[in-house]
């Protein structure tokens, strides 16, 4: 170590001010590579760049500084926050030029791991000193320094220059780890910069349209599963705090931006997504269910005597890039599951198949929502391919009468009424654009209303379409089209229930449903 | 009932991509094309 | 049926951080690069004036219509993003040309005296962005190596 520590502080601030100073002047800014070849020789005269070890801590000292500067300026009152931020970008926008220039130019062209590897150790440097700043300050920590860093530095990187576009994918990949590693339930305190850089729409480009065969895809969800898991336990209880309200309407802009621009990726994603919105967030979840590929013309549900079943779609098995058969716990339960659906034996399997989704007798938290989602999809997908091994299709009387009908109706009857809402709405969450999966689901439910032993189910499958309803929109075709067959055909004799009439509101909504209708 | 989702800023019937000229999360409109980078020919950059 | 269930201490924590966030918010200019004019800042305007850009405004038709000196405020005011670049096209449109050492933008205010394969001479008119004005050039030869 022959840097002292002070001296070596106060030399990383002497270097990075005459950086600053240098790539802001008339002849840095023309020609920033000849600013930085000169910058590099002092960085090696100094020794700067002389191993692993002094390099990390020359990242480490500049971030910092760069960060005490930017916050010292921010608690400055004297000057306009635009004066003040000005001051901060220009700062934080020469770093960052800094270690863009250092990656693109470090080891030689076609050696790329130098440069990710380079890559890679600055942003976890960066990160790494925003946990710790978020520790240290609580409540005083300032985003803003390490929002413009992570962006600039994304923004300079994805320039398109051909040097760049070569290591394109492991400098997005590099990027996303660190979004995921700083994700709101980390860095709290960081939540409102990184909705910020994951929903920046060059981000968005890059990782959903630009990036081929959608290699980008999978890691985006994973940092929209953050998200969705942060606001999770808020928006569980409805009433929003201003904090969470501002985050959730900001999820649902961006949502809505996938939505219009990339439904393919929020059909791909949807299970996971709805595993961990919590079944309250109704009309977030009809968002992400209400996709369906650009190439696919939905027919209008109202269409009088639509055969959904004759539509060319619906055969089709919908992508599903969840591996949902894996969350199915524990491996004896999957075991006994399978046996149960080959052979529709031992009996006793469904008699304890309530005490392997229960999880407590806390109200509200009894059950294993992952797992009731996994165990109906896999269960239907099961059906769907057991029917179509008789040649058969879905339909009412395809699906009765088989191990996988019989384990539904035991959920059915078996739950409580938070157990069976959780039942009905895994189900509900198939209702989507015409595909196999949506019909099959639609059948399902309509045929458990049909042979439901209590007017309870009725009523709570009822309630679980009629919330999902009542929302602003958008709606999932699937829930429109079951809707619409339940009120509709008189097999179901829904108007003679006592349950439509038990308020002259809920009576009116179903007559304009109705109305709609015919 | 939830939000009025077209009301929060995007043109939701526009028949380009939203997300080139997305303004972000907090934003009530789209961003303007003075908002937008572009890297224009070097000799544009006369400030 | 699920009913409210109660924050756990983690959450709490976490609500506790976002709630402090909450009066640091980011402001649009923090995303976007360093503007020398006209940041992206949203300045607050009395609510009768337009809040929303106005419809069709990012397209070359739109930026054809605008009167040259409104091209050449947004050309050397907004340089580096697409407004410059539509406003370039638009002038370029109506026979202008980028002086790529002057600086200056010049049209032709009659046919050029002179004419070869290294440069054209004679009277034009340009943008003089310094005094904000247009003039006249008499005598001017246009070198095309600088011609963009």
């Amino acid at each position: 170590r022959d840097f002292d520590d002070l001296g070596y502080v106060e030399k990383t601030d002497f270097l990075l001010r005459e950086w600053v100073t240098l790539i802001h002047s008339p002849s840095g800014i023309r020609e920033p590579t000849k600013a930085f070849g000169t910058f590099v020789q002092h960085l090696n005269m100094h020794g700067f760049l002389k191993t692993d070890d002094v390099i990390t801590r020359f990242f480490r000292i500049s971030t910092r500084l760069c960060v005490d500067m930017c916050c010292q300026a921010l608690t400055e009152q004297s000057n306009s926050p635009t004066v003040v931020r000005t001051k901060c970008y220009q700062t934080l926008d020469a770093y960052v030029k800094l270690i863009a220039l250092l990656v693109k130019h470090s080891g030689d062209t076609a050696n790329s791991g130098t440069k990710i590897n380079l890559l890679n150790k600055v942003l976890g440097i960066v990160a790494g000193v925003l946990l710790h700043d978020q520790d240290a300050h609580t409540l005083e920590f300032q985003q803003l320094p390490y929002q413009r860093m992570f962006i600039m530095l994304f923004l300079e990187l994805n320039a398109p220059e051909p040097i760049l576009e070569t290591i394109n994918f492991q400098v997005l990949t590099a990027f996303c780890h660190t979004l995921h590693i700083l994700s709101p339930s980390k860095a709290p305190g960081f939540s409102y910069a990184w909705l910020e850089i994951v929903s920046h729409r060059v981000f968005l480009g890059r990782m959903l349209a630009l990036t081929p065969q959608q290699k980008g895809w999978g890691m985006y969800s994973q940092l929209l599963m953050d998200l969705f898991k942060f606001l999770a336990p808020f928006l569980r209880n409805a009433e929003l705090a201003k904090p969470v309200t501002l985050l959730y309407k900001g999820t649902l802009r961006l949502l809505l931006v996938l939505l219009h621009d990339f439904p393919e990726f929020l059909c791909d994603y949807h299970y996971g997504f709805c595993d961990v919105i919590p079944p309250n967030c109704i009309q977030m979840r009809n968002l992400i269910l209400s996709a369906f590929p650009r190439n696919m013309r939905l027919p209008d549900p109202f269409t009088p005597n639509l055969k959904v079943d004759m539509l060319p779609e619906i055969a089709h098995a919908p992508r599903v890039l969840t591996n949902f058969s894996s969350m199915i716990q524990p491996p004896n339960f999957k075991k006994d599951l399978d046996s149960y659906l080959k052979a529709r034996a031992p009996v006793t399997f469904l008699s304890e198949l309530r005490g392997n989704v229960q999880i407590s007798n806390e109200p509200g938290m009894a059950y294993n929502i992952p797992l009731m989602n996994a165990l109906v999809l896999y269960v239907g997908t099961q059906a769907i391919n057991y029917i179509r091994s008789k040649s058969h299709t879905p339909n009412m009387t395809t699906i009765a009468h088989s191990a996988h009908m019989d384990i539904f109706q035991n959920l059915a009857v078996d739950l409580d009424t938070e157990g069976r809402y959780l039942f009905l709405n895994a189900i509900a969450n198939q209702l989507r654009y015409p595909n196999s999966h949506t019909h099959y689901f639609s059948c399902t439910l309509l045929y458990l209303f049909a042979e439901a032993n209590s007017e309870a189910i009725q009523e709570q499958i009822t309630r679980v379409l009629l919330e999902r309803l009542i929302v602003n929109r958008p709606h999932p075709w699937g829930l429109l089209i079951t809707f619409i067959e339940l009120i509709k055909n008189p097999t179901y004799k829904f108007w003679l229930h006592e349950f439509v009439h038990c308020a002259p509101e809920i009576e009116k909504l179903f007559e304009s449903v109705a109305r709609s209708c015919m | 009932l939830g939000q009025d989702l077209t009301a929060l800023g995007l043109n939701l019937n526009s028949p380009d991509n939203l997300y080139p000229t997305f303004g972000g999360p907090w934003a009530d409109t789209p961003c303007r094309p003075q908002d937008i980078d572009f890297h224009v020919p070097p000799e544009y950059l006369v400030n | 049926p699920l009913g409210p269930v109660p924050l756990q201490k983690e959450h709490q924590r976490q609500f506790q951080m976002l709630d402090a966030a909450f009066y640091h918010l980011p402001l649009p200019s923090d995303s976007e690069k360093l503007r020398s004019y006209l940041a992206r800042t949203p300045c607050p305007s009395p609510p009768y004036y337009p809040q929303v850009p106005l419809p069709d405004t990012d397209s070359l038709e739109f930026y054809q219509r605008l009167g040259n000196e409104t091209l050449f405020f947004i050309f050397y005011y907004m340089e580096g993003t697409k407004a410059q670049y539509l406003a370039a096209k638009a002038l370029k449109k109506q026979s202008w040309r980028f002086h790529t050492k002057l600086m200056h933008w010049y049209q032709r205010h009659e046919e050029p005296r002179v004419i070869n394969d290294e440069y054209e001479q004679g009277s034009y008119i340009f943008f003089d962005f310094d005094n904000w004005i247009q003039r006249r050039r008499e005598g001017f030869t246009f070198e095309y190596k600088y011609l963009e």
